[in-house]
């Protein structure tokens, strides 16, 4: 984390809503910037009043290119989303929003309680933090308003120039906490290959695998593809370099970092009954450009040729791949070889001569 | 008109070097403090601003502008400087 100090030098800070983007109800903006504020005085003595006339500590304003007396100018959609000052007289605390933006309650656009709680931590004298799953990081990442967005980086940063709050029993909300990699008891949601890269799906967090040299890096799903939900239950490269991610009914499509238009889609359209509400794994043949959809007990075969799913399944898994008895909770071909995961451990298998060649711990691809 | 079409790739290249520019102009420039005394640090280069963000984002730090860097340099972000606070 960074600091710009010092910070206020008092508790009780007072903010005002200047005004309001059309893109949302006054009251959603109310609540969106109300909930921002309470992130930071959760952890810290700090308490925010809202004011509706005259001068906050915090001035909330949204407005577009060069707007009032700012030193500072937006630039249009995407771009530069918001800016804020440091504790001071003036500008000092006071956040801009970039009005040229889609502000929402949810994924799409720009999550307007997200932006704003980076915004303020830059209000309370917190300066951008190099660690990405740090609220603090430079660049937006959408994460479930659900969840607390404060990481161990953002929460030591504020307490470093506030202290933590006064005689609060450690009712913090949980923070996110990233999973541990060589956690020998690790299983995974989804797996894929990406060009030569192994991708390890967990929750809202990816590894990125590079087969050969022992880097294992960690990272936020949303760092690079801020639409996706946590979550992922199955995932698969196909023969166009492209990824396919599921979720309960839906998929979406990705190429390189872009989630192409159009998408999430429902996976009816690939050619799965109605009856079928979600995919447990799927891996696509390179050799034979054929893809396996596992669900339950049984799987699809889905020709990426002709797109469409064939006839005859689905199959009971185990007829076609004996040994492989168990839910697949994950799936990737590497050098030919098929790598079934459930829960802790993963299973070797020979697709040409229908064998399991060995059994191994699901973490065996971490290094650790 | 007798006019040459501009080489898209000539032209992808002008448009990623203004890319660069106004975004280490944007967030890797520290602004002068009026009331420093006495020497004042150079002027960094680009390829220095580019190492120092390339740091900050765990890219790999070649000092220049690679896909990666730019394709960092596309996301959508706060507009308060990466230094210099």
């Amino acid at each position: 984390y960074g600091v710009t100090l010092p910070g206020w030098k008092k508790n009780k800070l007072t903010y005002r809503i200047v005004n309001y983007t059309p893109d949302m109800s006054k009251e959603d903006v109310d609540k969106a910037i109300q909930k921002a504020l309470k992130v930071w005085s959760t952890v810290t003595p700090l308490i925010f009043t809202r004011i509706r006339e005259g001068v906050a500590d915090i001035m909330i304003a949204f407005g577009t290119k060069a707007h009032g007396h700012c030193p500072r100018y937006f630039d249009g959609p995407l771009g530069v989303l918001a800016h804020a000052f440091p504790p001071g007289n003036g500008f000092g605390g006071d956040a801009h929003f970039d009005e040229d933006e889609d502000w929402t309650t949810g994924s799409a656009g720009f999550n307007l309680f997200l932006v704003a709680a980076h915004e303020f931590g830059h209000a309370l004298g917190l300066s951008h933090s190099n660690d990405q799953r740090a609220l603090m990081f430079p660049n937006y990442a959408y994460v479930s308003p659900s969840e607390f967005p404060l990481s161990p980086d953002d929460i030591n940063g504020i307490q470093s120039i506030y202290g933590s709050r006064p005689n609060a029993p450690d009712k913090r909300p949980a923070t996110p906490t990233s999973p541990k990699t060589c956690d020998s008891q690790i299983s995974f949601d989804a797996i894929t290959t990406l060009r030569r890269e192994i991708i390890f799906l967990k929750g809202r967090h990816l590894w990125r695998v590079y087969p050969g040299n022992s880097e294992v890096e960690l990272e936020l799903i949303s760092a690079f593809w801020p639409t996706l939900p946590p979550g992922i239950q199955a995932a698969y490269e196909n023969t166009k370099d492209q990824i396919l991610f599921f979720k309960g009914n839906k998929f979406w499509v990705i190429s390189g970092y872009r989630v192409l238009l159009g998408y999430p889609k429902n996976i009816n359209t690939l050619g799965f009954p109605k009856g079928v509400k979600k995919i447990d794994a799927a891996v696509c043949n390179k050799d034979t450009g054929k893809t396996d959809f596992f669900i339950g007990d049984k799987y699809w075969r889905y020709d990426e040729n002709s797109q469409s799913m064939e006839t005859g399944y689905p199959r009971r898994t185990v007829n076609d791949f004996p040994g492989i008895s168990q839910k697949v909770d994950a799936v990737f071909q590497q050098k030919g070889f098929f790598y079934f995961f459930h829960g802790s451990k993963q299973w070797e298998f020979d697709p040409t001569v229908k064998k399991v060649i060995r059994e191994i711990k699901s973490s065996s691809w971490f290094n650790c | 008109s007798n006019a040459l079409p501009i080489h898209p790739e000539k032209h992808n290249n002008e448009e990623d070097e203004k890319l660069v520019q106004d975004y280490l102009n944007q967030f890797y420039t520290v602004e002068p403090d009026p009331k420093q005394l006495g020497w004042k640090t150079h002027d960094e280069s680009t390829a220095e601003k580019l190492q120092k963000m390339q740091q900050f984002f765990g890219l790999k730090v070649t000092g220049k502008p690679d896909p990666a860097t730019l394709e960092m340099m596309k996301k959508p972000r706060c507009g308060v400087p990466d230094v210099g606070l």
